[in-house]
């Protein structure tokens, strides 16, 4: 009855910003994560 | 549409830092997407062809005239985060995960993504595993409709992440394989089954208390890479490790993780050691080391809350066991 489904280990958005060398501008755009603004919305 | 379309609203979650997909596919025939496999919600959404933001572009789309099982909600949704927002409408359709099939699962489908992170985003949509109560009013989220489609002879499911390699990470649907732990699970009841929100005791280092003094709650999140707590005691744990705020982020001698000790988060009268192996996070692209750890900006909480992501993930083999509202950690292989 176990299905097993592979995940893969991808690089992340902070990553893939960070390579290229965007993710300082990015942060600043972007001042919460999603984290601080859900708890802003509520 | 001559639909009198209804709107919800549901926040989404940081998107900047999700490492981990799977395939699933929707439709008849199938259409294949890369979805992230996200315990910290309950939702599953993919772009659809009516989307012509960049971020959809940039990845596969659902047409729901290719398939022949497709319905349309007839409902408005609007996807919130933190650095944009998506709109787009509800449907159902055929979901396949591997040899699982759901079929009438309701899903959202993009029409518009306004979000620069999106855009760097490899994965598709998300596909979140919480309770019901996160998920869009009216939707049956998967792994309800799963058990109740005997697809899955109980309502559980695990992760393996892996730490290095690209490939080897599994989420498990229907039990736990036992090759991919050491020793014995040991349980936590929920404290509310909604998130999969757990009773954290303490945090500590070398023995003395640096976070949640008086027991807090934490989240178990495979949607969050990092760790994730109050910015006080996050920056309390910064200092500890020497970390030095560099364009934005923070920076740890690679070295130290030779020298650093562990961080031990007891839950549940159960020490769960977090080494800096696992907490200082080298990049091989430019040979710097970074924080696992991140601070929620304390005038936006009241309480004293963590998330624990992909850091303490990799550590701990977890298993979400829905049907009797608890959750399982034993070290992973």
């Amino acid at each position: 009855c176990l299905v097993m489904i592979p995940l893969t280990k991808v690089k992340s958005v902070r990553e893939s910003l960070r390579e290229k060398g965007l993710l300082k501008n990015f942060l600043k755009e972007h001042p919460y994560n999603m984290i601080q603004f859900r708890l802003m919305k509520n | 549409s001559s639909y009198v379309r209804k709107f919800a609203s549901h926040p989404l979650r940081n998107y900047l830092d999700l490492a981990y997909m799977g395939n699933i596919s929707i439709g008849t025939p199938p259409q294949q997407f890369s979805v992230v496999f996200d315990t910290g919600s309950s939702d599953l959404w993919v772009p659809s062809i009516y989307c012509k933001s960049k971020a959809c572009v940039t990845h596969r789309s659902f047409n729901p005239s290719h398939s022949s099982t497709f319905h349309d909600w007839g409902k408005s949704i609007t996807l919130e985060y933190g650095s944009g927002e998506m709109s787009g409408f509800l449907g159902h359709d055929t979901v396949r995960i591997g040899q699982l099939t759901s079929t009438d699962q309701a899903f959202g489908l993009s029409k518009e993504e306004i979000s620069r992170t999106f855009e760097h985003a490899i994965f598709d949509g998300i596909l979140g595993l919480a309770y019901p109560s996160l998920a869009i009013k009216g939707t049956t989220i998967i792994i309800d409709n799963l058990k109740k489609q005997d697809q899955i002879s109980e309502p559980v499911f695990a992760f393996y992440l892996s730490t290095n390699k690209e490939e080897g990470s599994v989420v498990m649907f229907g039990g736990v394989d036992k090759k991919y732990y050491k020793g014995d699970l040991k349980w936590v009841p929920l404290s509310k089954p909604h998130y999969w929100q757990i009773a954290l005791d303490r945090i500590t280092w070398r023995g003395e208390v640096i976070g949640c003094p008086r027991g807090c709650q934490a989240i178990m999140d495979t949607g969050t890479s990092l760790l994730i707590g109050p910015s006080k005691a996050v920056a309390k744990i910064h200092s500890l490790i020497n970390a030095a705020y560099v364009k934005e982020e923070y920076v740890v001698p690679c070295n130290a993780r030779k020298a650093l000790p562990d961080i031990v988060f007891t839950i549940n009268n159960v020490n769960y050691p977090v080494p800096p192996r696992a907490y200082v996070q080298e990049d091989a692209s430019n040979n710097l080391c970074y924080s696992g750890f991140d601070g929620i900006m304390d005038t936006l909480s009241e309480s004293d809350s963590w998330i624990l992501g992909d850091v303490f993930l990799r550590v701990y083999f977890t298993v979400f066991d829905q049907g009797q509202n608890r959750i399982g950690l034993a070290p992973a292989v």
